[in-house]
């Protein structure tokens, strides 16, 4: 389950670094 | 600019006991990566990598703070 969680904030802060 | 509602769900799943996102919750983050992904691509300048970079290498777990 913390891979999953971790895998989630990993995927969010990667789309906001590549389009904010 | 992280909307509230994102930020209270990614705040809610942190730390090691909290239980995972809900279908509902996984929804709210599926959206905005889905909002943001249809966003192009932001334009970052040589100064904005190079400042990343010194701020990855002096940061608190920087390679210059290991002993």
């Amino acid at each position: 389950v913390a891979g999953i969680k971790s895998q989630i904030t990993r995927a969010v802060s990667d789309a906001e670094k590549t389009h904010l | 600019g992280r909307p509230d509602d994102v930020r209270a769900i990614l705040e809610r799943i942190s730390g090691a006991e909290a239980m995972p996102p809900s279908p509902a919750e996984q929804a709210v983050l599926v959206r905005y990566v889905a909002e943001l992904r249809a966003q192009p691509r932001a334009h970052r300048t040589f100064n904005d990598r190079w400042s990343a970079w010194i701020a990855y290498r002096d940061g608190p777990n920087g390679l210059r703070a290991r002993p």
